[in-house]
């Protein structure tokens, strides 16, 4: 019994073996290689150079071209985990291994803390959170007078911020999100358990004939 | 839900640009 390997795929810029993802991972070797199909579309909807570039990573979150959106840029520096201006296909899976549903709770809640650290200080500053705040209302059709994003500063870091200096820690952030569960929901994505049969395809690219 | 029933992260997690699902919703 072993291993069957077509070149084709390992030819592509960016690709990392499927068996050695599946294990740092909580995807198997057939979702890594579905997960594959998805990356190769998104890598070349701009330019096909088998890596995914901020651009082309904003328009698969938002299905077409938009100008730049804060939250999806922080998204794509936190993929980009090698800080090298793109995401390739090790950093596309090692990241969203993190939204899988069964990823350990305790990965989501610092990949959160994260994602809501713009400057990566190490906390999550009221500054921050009224920029995101502001960002969130110019995508949407709601309008917040500055003194009612004040009032959900205030109630927020009232209940966040326990040590009362200003700005969230890492326990801190742990205890908010414990009791605020619903703040974790945007961390799993349900379609990850599915990821086989949303790209079928997958089973003519395989890499893998059989795993001993 | 009313925005100020909510509290900021809650309505942060609500942006687009976090929303990955879309990447599978082709």
């Amino acid at each position: 019994m072993g291993c069957i390997f077509s070149k084709e795929n390992r030819q592509f810029p960016g690709y990392e073996d499927p068996i050695n993802l599946a294990s740092q991972t909580a995807f198997s070797v057939s979702e890594v290689e579905a997960l594959f199909e998805l990356y190769k579309s998104i890598s070349s909807s701009i330019i096909d150079d088998g890596l995914i570039n901020r651009e082309e990573f904003q328009l698969a979150i938002f299905n077409n071209r938009k100008k730049e959106n804060l939250l999806a840029n922080r998204l794509f520096d936190l993929f980009d985990v090698q800080q090298q201006g793109f995401i390739d296909f090790g950093d596309f899976v090692r990241s969203l291994s993190v939204f899988h549903p069964n990823a350990p709770e305790e990965d989501k809640i610092e990949f959160s803390f994260k994602l809501y650290d713009l400057d990566n200080t190490g906390f999550i500053e009221r500054q921050e959170v009224k920029q995101m705040l502001i960002a969130l209302l110019s995508e949407s059709e709601m309008k917040l007078a500055d003194e009612t994003i004040e009032i959900i500063l205030d109630k927020t870091f009232m209940e966040a911020d326990v040590k009362g200096d200003g700005k969230i820690d890492k326990s801190e952030w742990q205890s908010f999100v414990c009791k605020n569960p619903s703040l974790l929901k945007v961390m799993t994505l349900p379609y990850l358990r599915d990821i086989t049969t949303t790209f079928p395809s997958f089973v003519f690219n395989s890499e893998v004939d059989e795993i001993a | 839900a009313a925005p100020l029933t909510m509290n900021a992260f809650e309505l942060i997690s609500k942006s687009q640009g976090l929303n990955l699902s879309s990447l599978f919703e082709k």
